[in-house]
Order: C-alpha cells, then sequence, then structure tokens
C-alpha cells in the first residue's frame, strides 16, 4: 500500500507543470525515503530528476519499494482539477495497476477522486555523481526565465560564461546578436533577489535555450534558480520545492564543431 | 555549427 497526503497540494500542481512538457512517460519511484522521478527527453539530451522527501508530507506510507509508470500529460490533466488549495492525496495499492489522486477542499466539503491506469515504463537510470562545479550560480528565476526567454527571440543558442565580473548570457541569430550581464549583487533588502556567483574557475558552455526554456517552467516553485556549471559537465539547473525537495534539470553542452 | 552533445557521454546507465 502508497499513500502520500499533501497540505499544500499547489506544489504536486506546480510539480507536473515544471516536467510534462519535457518528458512524457515516466517512472514514479516511492520508497520509505520519498517520491522521486528521474528521466531523460526523448533525445537524451536534458534529463529531470524530482526528489520530495518523506517527511515533508503530512502523511506518507511507502510499505514496500514501488514503481509507478504514468504518462505525464494524463496525470497533469487531472491534477488540474485540484484547486489551489485542495489537500492532494496518491494512493496506490500493492498488486493494482491504477493510481488514486484524491483532492480536498479546504473546508472538506469537496472530495474529488481521480483513477488513472499505471503504465509500463522500462526505466532507463543514468548514474549521476555529486560533482564539485566550477561555478555555481544562484539568482532570482524570475530573473533567468526573462533572460532564457528573451534570448529565445535573438536565436536558438545560448552561450553562458562566468568570469570573475559576473555571468553573461550571449546569443545570436539572423537578425543580430545580444549580450545580457548580471552582476554579484549580494546587497539587497530580500535574500530571494540576490545573485550570488561562486566562482572557483572561469567557464564558458553553450546550451540549446528551447530546453532552458522548458526548465524555466519551474519558475513557480522557487524564488531562486542555482545554476551549476563545469567545463567538461552537463550544467544543473536546480529549483527547491519548499521543505520537501527539488526538481534538477541536467542539460548537456553543444560544442563548437 | 554547434553540435548537441547527449547525456550518456557523460553520466552511466545503471
Amino acid at each position: 500500500m502508497f499513500e502520500l497526503r499533501l497540505v499544500q497540494g499547489s506544489l504536486l500542481k506546480k510539480v507536473l507543470e515544471s516536467i510534462k512538457d519535457l518528458v512524457n512517460d515516466a517512472n514514479f519511484d516511492c520508497s520509505s525515503t520519498g517520491f522521486s522521478l528521474q528521466a531523460m527527453d526523448s533525445s537524451h539530451v536534458a534529463l529531470v530528476a524530482l526528489l520530495l522527501r518523506s517527511e515533508g508530507f503530512e502523511h506518507y506510507r511507502c510499505d514496500r519499494n514501488l514503481t509507478m509508470g504514468m504518462n505525464l500529460a494524463n496525470m497533469a490533466k487531472m491534477l488540474k482539477c485540484a484547486g489551489n488549495d485542495d489537500i492532494i492525496t496518491i494512493k496506490a495499492d500493492d498488486g493494482t495497476d491504477t493510481v488514486t489522486f484524491m483532492f480536498e477542499s479546504p473546508s472538506q466539503d469537496k472530495i474529488s477522486d481521480f483513477e488513472m491506469k499505471l503504465m509500463d515504463i522500462d526505466s532507463e537510470h543514468l548514474g549521476i555523481p555529486e560533482a564539485e562545479y566550477e561555478a555555481i550560480i544562484r539568482m532570482p528565476s524570475a530573473e533567468f526565465a526573462r533572460i532564457c526567454r528573451d534570448l529565445s527571440s535573438i536565436g536558438d543558442t545560448v552561450v553562458i560564461s562566468v568570469t570573475k565580473e559576473g555571468v553573461r548570457f550571449s546569443a545570436r541569430g539572423d537578425i543580430g546578436a545580444a549580450n545580457i550581464v548580471c552582476r554579484q549583487n549580494a546587497t539587497v533588502d530580500k535574500p530571494e533577489d540576490a545573485t550570488i556567483i561562486e566562482m572557483q574557475e572561469p567557464v564558458t558552455l553553450t546550451f540549446a535555450l528551447r530546453y532552458m526554456n522548458s526548465f524555466t517552467k519551474a519558475t513557480p516553485l522557487a524564488e531562486q534558480v542555482t545554476i551549476s556549471m563545469s567545463s567538461d559537465l552537463p550544467v544543473v539547473v536546480e529549483y527547491k520545492v519548499a521543505g520537501m525537495g527539488y526538481i534538477r534539470y541536467y542539460l548537456a553542452p553543444k560544442i563548437e564543431e | 555549427y554547434t553540435l548537441q552533445l547527449h547525456l550518456p557521454e557523460f553520466f552511466v546507465w545503471k
């Protein structure tokens, strides 16, 4: 028997909105430590890793490890039927091939039950080593989303370059070129507005903007985004899920030919 | 011209 109950159901709604455009079908891994997922997009260029720890739920029961294969678009459709203030419960009985989503309104005067068939998806997990990154940028998530959106109107590729001056986002295309430089800015009154750059080494990497824009769908989850870079590794774009865990996106770089 | 790399070139399959 597996059951989780999340009082702040809106978090789960936002999580699905953050991943459903990148990955079609994925396995949710349920264990005593929590509710997680790791899945690559169809081209194996990007990967999303989700972790919601069990202690972050109001109620969490997982009698034995369980993998639930789901079509994320269908799951998102069902979660869209939950109100932003609803309590969301997900449960699956052992040996059944369905999962139930239950939505309770705050005043408990409306209870909804949605049942979805589970899928058999062969899980393709990658081993992602913990790494020391040469540069780590923490900045307002809305700012990062704005930069990715603006640069994608100039070109389809962004060059991210971290130096001691700050972080530079560059794009070029048929109509011209654009450079956006963000400097370290720790002296703000609200910590969520700060831009903090930890740089061990200067690093420059090139990425496809369409994946970066897909990652920024997670912006509503967190005020800040962390971008970790190293010369010979995929970039990690991480959004914390308030007090529960995170959504991490990994993106393979492009190289100049 | 930029060549898009893929994640399995960096991370090993479990």
